[in-house]
């Protein structure tokens, strides 16, 4: 076994420096291209918003034409208003027995705080509702709900990531061309320029 | 804005890549945090039984609305769609048909609304995972870059190299080489013999399996 020299350690280390330079920027590669693909990414959600933007357009149009018939229809729901109401006292006992029996079968708790609000409710209710298709309209009304708030939340998720990757690319990373102490500088890869903003950003 | 002349600074190591791993776990927090716990449920018009059955239990607890589903399982409430009140106002018919329309027109486009917002998630997923991998692929260097702060110009240093007959620890047949990566802890590689210091191969072996090393520490 023989002593190792100074020297040679040192040409050892330079070895091993350059070996784990090209791990970096292996690394580095790997960080553009997932970038790409990100930014690939956000081109298609980009498409997408503007389609959902679209569709909730015309949805909500369709949602206005259904209010505005709905209320219509209820200033004129007192022409049958006997024979509606004959049929709603017939209809109410059917549908408590209905719902109380569903309930203690499949929502398997307690029942009688339920029963007599549901007496309540349905004593509350008119049969113009049904008559209506006020279930589906409120359906829907509910979805509505639903659904904003759903994009709103993926946007904010979508927008908090997006401000923190804008920094890390063109602040911090993609704009700045270092010139790092050790020789086998692996930034050369990226562009000076910031990759999500014009030139007129570095202008400034 | 933290640096006034990026461009005519030196840059080290250690200011290029410590904030990337804090900034990408950040990002992809943002991501995830959000969006599991968006309480919707796709697709909202074909619903498996069960979480109809949720909802409808929930609908019931909440105020009672719940049951109106139930109304095509009692007859007399099914009458009460079929009534024609139009003798009484003809414009009703009209009207009713109007609220029909404009309610299969509003059904349509909801469902296409939500066939895009479970687009819109997916890609929204797609670039959570992107950033995972981010993450997972490149968080190594950012942690790396904790450990530069000295000036030593290297990225790897050797400190001592061995053998079974200056150190009875190391096995029969392999050399052990001590290294630190930038101002790591040392680690230790053990090379098997037969690759020998001159061969050009060694030290390519030494850092590869000191940075593996290094990794599985990372990720535990």
């Amino acid at each position: 076994d023989q002593a190792v020299s100074d020297t040679e350690l040192q040409e050892m280390s330079t070895e091993g420096s350059k070996y784990i330079n090209k791990e970096i920027k292996n690394a580095l590669k790997g960080v553009k291209q997932i970038k790409t693909l990100i930014e690939q990414t956000n081109e298609e959600r980009k498409s997408l918003l503007s389609n959902l933007e679209e569709a909730k357009k015309k949805k909500e149009d369709a949602l206005y034409d259904t209010k505005d018939s709905e209320m219509k229809l209820k200033a004129s729901q007192g022409v049958c208003n006997d024979t509606m109401m004959a049929l709603w006292e017939e209809c109410k006992p059917c549908l408590k027995q209905t719902c109380m029996k569903f309930y203690a079968r499949v929502c398997r708790s307690g029942s009688g705080l339920v029963g007599h609000q549901l007496e309540e409710f349905l004593n509350q209710s008119s049969p113009f509702y049904f008559w209506m298709n006020g279930d589906r309209i409120d359906s829907l009304l509910e979805n509505d709900r639903q659904q904003t708030h759903a994009l709103d939340v993926m946007q904010d998720s979508f927008n908090r990531a997006s401000s923190i990757m804008d920094e890390l690319f063109q602040d911090r990373f993609f704009t700045r061309e270092p010139q790092d102490t050790y020789h086998y500088s692996p930034f050369s890869l990226f562009q000076r320029r910031p990759f999500f903003y014009p030139k007129s950003r570095i202008a400034r | 804005n933290i640096i006034p002349f990026p461009r005519f600074q030196p840059l080290n190591f250690h200011d290029m890549f410590q904030p990337f791993f804090d900034m990408i776990h950040q990002a992809q927090q943002a991501m995830d945090v959000n969006l599991h716990r968006i309480p919707y449920h796709f697709p909202i018009e074909f619903p498996e039984e069960d979480n109809q059955n949720r909802t409808v239990c929930k609908e019931i607890r909440h105020n009672s609305t719940g049951c109106l589903k139930m109304k095509d399982q009692c007859e007399k409430c099914q009458e009460i769609l079929s009534v024609d009140c139009s003798s009484n106002n003809p414009a009703q018919v009209q009207l009713r048909q109007e609220l029909n329309n404009s309610l299969q027109i509003a059904e349509k486009f909801t469902k296409l609304y939500d066939e895009l917002l479970q687009s819109y998630q997916e890609k929204m997923f797609n670039t959570s995972s992107l950033l995972k991998q981010l993450n997972e692929q490149f968080s190594w260097v950012s942690q790396l870059a904790n450990l530069t702060q000295s000036e030593d110009p290297f990225y790897l240093q050797v400190t001592t190299v061995g053998s079974q007959t200056s150190d009875s620890n190391v096995p029969v047949g392999f050399t052990k080489v001590v290294v630190k990566l930038f101002d790591s802890d040392p680690i230790t590689v053990m090379i098997p013999e037969a690759v020998s210091r001159n061969n050009p191969k060694f030290m390519e072996t030494v850092a590869e399996k000191a940075l593996q090393e290094y990794r599985q520490k990372h990720r535990e």
